[in-house]
């Protein structure tokens, strides 16, 4: 038996709007210790990668670890349907071949139940090795994700350099060239301020579309850490109350 | 010309 109790149910929603357009059918792994995912993008430039730390749930049980392949599709239909003051309940029997989501409304008013049924997915789990990043940049997500969207207008792909004292954001399309610097401070304001962690410089390309859906999860946290090293994906980080959802993306490199 | 790389690149 597995079941989760979620009081702010809210998060859980956010959650699978952040995740929906990259990908449709997932694994969510299930163990006493956490809900957990991770799953490519269709095209394989892009992966995502889940925790839910089950101490940060208000009830949680896992008897049996378990895999549930789950319809993100569907899913996000079914969420679509809580109310966002809703606490949620997911619950699954041992080798279930449902999830089934209760959502309970703030004064107990109303109470729904839906069964998704679940799915044989392959798993095609990626052995993703702990590494030290050349260059990390913490920043407000609203303002990296106002960047990402602004400098798509210019062009589909951004050149991002770090170096010991700023972040440049640059773009050279059909119409121009042009680039964002943002100097490393502390500021008061969080939309300003930007923290950098760099050993080594570094600068490396990455398509737009992608940057723009992860930014998706910029309604989870407040700040997103890019962790930057030549030659490997990227990976931008939203930390929150409940875990954390992990975005790689396949940088580009010159013909 | 820029080309993209994929995830299975890197990781397996």
């Amino acid at each position: 038996m597995f079941e989760a109790l979620l009081g702010n149910g809210l998060i859980l929603k956010k959650i699978i709007e952040s995740i929906k357009e990259l990908v449709t059918e997932v694994n969510f792994e299930v163990t006493s210790e956490a809900i957990s995912l991770q799953a490519m993008d269709a095209s394989h430039v892009a992966l995502v990668v889940l925790v839910l730390r089950a101490s940060e749930f208000e009830e949680y049980r896992c008897d049996r670890p378990q895999t549930l392949g789950v319809s993100i599709t569907n899913l996000a239909k079914l969420l679509k349907i809580a109310g966002n003051d809703d606490s949620i309940i997911l619950r699954a029997e041992d080798e279930a071949h449902v999830l089934t989501l209760v959502f309970t409304g703030k004064n107990n008013e109303k109470m729904c139940e839906f069964n998704l049924n679940l799915l044989t997915l392959d798993s095609e789990h990626l052995g993703i090795p702990e590494q030290e990043y050349s260059a990390e940049v913490t920043m407000s997500s609203s303002e990296f994700s106002r960047i990402c969207r602004e400098l798509t207008q210019v062009t589909d792909t951004l050149n991002l350099s770090v170096d010991k004292e700023s972040v440049k954001f640059a773009v050279s399309g059909d119409i121009g060239t042009g680039s964002i610097t943002m100097k490393a401070n502390n500021s008061d304001k969080s939309e300003e301020k930007l923290i950098l962690n760099v050993s080594d410089t570094v600068s490396m390309a990455f398509a737009l579309r992608y940057l723009n859906l992860f930014n998706k999860a910029s309604s989870l946290s407040d700040e997103v850490v890019l962790s930057l090293s030549p030659e490997v994906p990227v990976v931008l980080k939203f930390a929150f109350d409940l875990g954390e959802l992990k975005y790689f993306l396949a940088p580009k490199i010159a013909e | 010309f820029a080309v993209q790389l994929i995830i299975i690149d890197f990781y397996d």
